[in-house]
């Protein structure tokens, strides 16, 4: 088993839409998927055609009230995937399990049942590096990091890569990078090509060789939770994530 | 004195470019304006041109060392406004600060002195709704919500706007809603009309008449650590952003 986090604290560069089509993705390929929305905003949920009253119980109850993965699991509406919900109530999680125990192994602790069951289990995370982020770098095996080629986006990742070697030193263990994702790129803008080429200068092989094109199937699928694999099968942003589901693979059994 | 608030727990809506944006054009209007940036990715501070390795001192070192907001007050290098760089040191602010005594108003205490030096104080936050996002609808007097035209970032407008009537009944104060912003509209896509049709639909008067265009000069601006008004002052993105400052201070005027 797998288990990929997806971690940027830059907000809206594409962790939810990847972490949905890459468990979408691996899922079409035959293998059993676990998504766990870690977001009190619920967009991976939302995204796979959970409604929003119908969020709970979510990933808090699980780590709240100690309760088991499977009493949290359910299948997921829009795609041949399980999913964990994320909720609001994810909104005080810091200041609720600040005091806990081994608070940033809660997470990896609370997936291990997960192991036998999955091929796979994605981590959406939302745009932070608060305590929710850091059970998932903790917990997963790898971590993908998606990046909006726009300089903003660029100047943090050299920050996050260094948080994440923080908790591998604080805590003891931390999941290793698969790589940076280039995310909604719009080549009419000349920074586009600069931007990516910086990032590969920079980063080298961690990038990946699929770039996600801006695409509007993508943001309309998500209005109507499923993947784009479903709305738009033939559109750039189903082949640019069946091709990054590929790489993905690729990289997982070379390691 | 006003002091706005820039809230969205939503990621990469426009806060920032938004943020600068006003701050920015406020002061072309012959204001005297201070710029706060509450995001440990220090977003705002970069794009008005601080190096990464100039942050120091930052609303960090006012908000957990209890020193007066004039001692990190600076000069943005890119325009004209006073900057309380963000930092990151914030990352761990909601522990930091979770057992002080009125936790939430521990920003508006700082910003007192602000009121005889500023005609407009700008918080831009970062995208959650955890300690300093909450001490942000506390201090300020209104606040502003960017909100990209598409479907996830529409649904969790509702809740946002219900957290912050939450905060008002919790700490008995709280900012009042100037208007929600539609950016990065691209009108290619059909979706867009709807939902901003959706949006007016369901917020009425509360939503700008101003819609801020996805426009490259704007991201690229933040690249040359300057805002689009000296940047590409004719492109469509200073256009938005001189109508929008326009239409904010109608609406604090009409207050
Ligand atoms: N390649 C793409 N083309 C077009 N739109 C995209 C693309 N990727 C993501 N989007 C849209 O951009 C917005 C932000 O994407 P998404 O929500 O996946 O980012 P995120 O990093 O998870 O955001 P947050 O930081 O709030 O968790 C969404 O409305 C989404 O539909
Ligand atoms: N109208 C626009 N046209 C084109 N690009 C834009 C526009 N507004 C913002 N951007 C770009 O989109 C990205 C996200 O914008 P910004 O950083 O302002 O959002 P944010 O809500 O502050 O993000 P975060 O949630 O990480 O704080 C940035 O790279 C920015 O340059
Ligand atoms: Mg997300
Ligand atoms: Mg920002």
């Amino acid at each position: 088993m797998s288990t990929l986090a997806l971690i940027n604290n830059k907000g809206g560069v594409g962790k939810t839409t990847t972490a949905v089509h890459l468990a979408d993705g691996l899922a079409r390929t035959g293998a059993r998927v676990l998504l766990v929305d870690l977001d009190a905003q619920a967009s991976a949920s939302l995204a796979l055609g959970v409604e929003r009253e119908d969020l709970e119980p979510s990933i808090a109850t699980a780590l709240y009230d100690d309760q088991p993965i499977g009493t949290v699991t359910r299948e997921a509406p829009g795609a041949d995937v399980d999913l964990v919900p994320g909720s609001e109530s994810l909104k005080s999680a810091d200041i609720r399990l600040a005091q806990e125990y081994g608070r940033e192994r809660l997470l990896q602790r609370l997936l291990e049942p997960a192991a036998e069951r999955y091929d796979h289990v994605i981590l959406d995370c939302p745009p932070s590096l608060s305590l929710l982020p850091i059970n998932s770098i903790v917990a997963a095996d790898w971590f993908l990091v998606p990046v909006e080629p726009h300089y903003l986006s660029l100047e943090g990742v050299g920050s996050l890569l260094d948080t994440v070697e923080d908790v591998r030193t604080g805590i003891g263990e931390a999941a290793d990078l698969l790589g940076l994702v280039v995310t909604r790129a719009d080549f009419r803008a000349k920074a586009t090509q600069q931007v990516i080429d910086l990032l590969r200068e920079e980063h080298g092989e961690a990038v990946f060789d699929t770039v996600i094109r801006g695409n509007v199937r993508l943001s309309e699928a998500t209005s109507f939770g499923v993947s784009v694999f479903e709305h738009a099968p033939q559109s750039t942003g189903a082949d640019g994530y069946r091709s990054l589901t590929d790489e993905v693979l690729e990289r997982l059994s070379a390691r």
